[in-house]
């Protein structure tokens, strides 16, 4: 079957877990990304937003795209 | 302001630093003048300074890369990320490398190389990010003028906390 490239929310999901792997130190896990989604990218999700003093909800929402979009420095946020 | 895990920081006021090469996108001069006056930033507030070597392996070696560049730490293109500088330790420790997809300059175009340069030798001296939005040390770059730049407070506070204050002031 054809392969579809991704849509917007594919895309910002795809930047987002980028960027919290690069800068607040999500892990690869062995578990299927939709249980990662629901415990880890949260947390994570949740510790950016308060770095940035974004409103914390633990999901990705326009805000927090906003700032990950933001040009900056490749040293993450939180030490490995 | 925040240090790095176990406060690493030079065992020495007394630092070197090398201009491996130069991007293309401002003169030698202006990069010169711009690094220099970004450790100056820092050694106005502590016992620290800076001289500069021309060959050898100096504790701050400075370069300008592209993508995979020798560390392990890919750039990525233009936007995103702009450098990066690693915390004191021997080795890379403490060396600063800017990310030769952005376009660098002196002034309020493109990314001004002191701002960008002043932040990333913090991480070389030991200084994590902030947290803080007016930090020089917060991850994410904001134009000021150069010209009228003043070390913000916490940054003051963060790197006096692993040097203590300059003597000289």
């Amino acid at each position: 079957v054809p392969i579809l490239p991704p849509n917007g929310r594919e895309q910002d999901e795809e930047m987002a877990e980028t960027y919290l792997k690069r800068f607040y130190n999500l892990t690869e896990e062995t578990e299927p990304t939709f249980r990662r989604s629901f415990g880890q990218m949260n947390m994570k999700l949740s510790e950016m937003q308060k770095f940035f003093g974004l409103k914390v909800t633990g999901t990705l929402d326009a805000d927090t795209l906003e700032v990950m979009k933001k040009p900056r420095c490749g040293v993450p946020d939180v030490a490995k | 302001y925040s240090t790095f895990p176990n406060n690493p920081k030079w065992p020495t006021n007394k630092l070197t630093y090398r201009i491996e090469n130069y991007t293309p996108d401002m003169s030698v001069s202006e990069v010169d003048s711009a690094l220099q006056k970004a450790l100056q930033v820092w050694a106005q507030v502590t016992p620290l300074r800076f001289t500069r070597i021309y060959s050898g392996t100096a504790d701050i070696m400075i370069s300008f890369g592209a993508k995979a560049h020798g560390d392990y730490y890919p750039f990525d293109g233009p936007g995103g990320t702009l450098a990066h500088a690693f915390a004191p330790s021997v080795g890379i420790g403490g060396d600063a490398h800017f990310d030769e997809d952005e376009t660098f300059t002196s002034g309020s175009n493109g990314y001004n190389l002191f701002l960008v340069a002043a932040h990333e030798f913090g991480h070389a001296l030991g200084l994590s990010h902030s947290d803080d939005p007016g930090a020089l040390m917060f991850p994410i770059y904001s134009y000021t003028d150069p010209n009228s730049f003043s070390l913000p407070r916490d940054d003051v506070r963060g790197i006096q906390s692993l040097y203590g204050s300059n003597p000289d002031v």
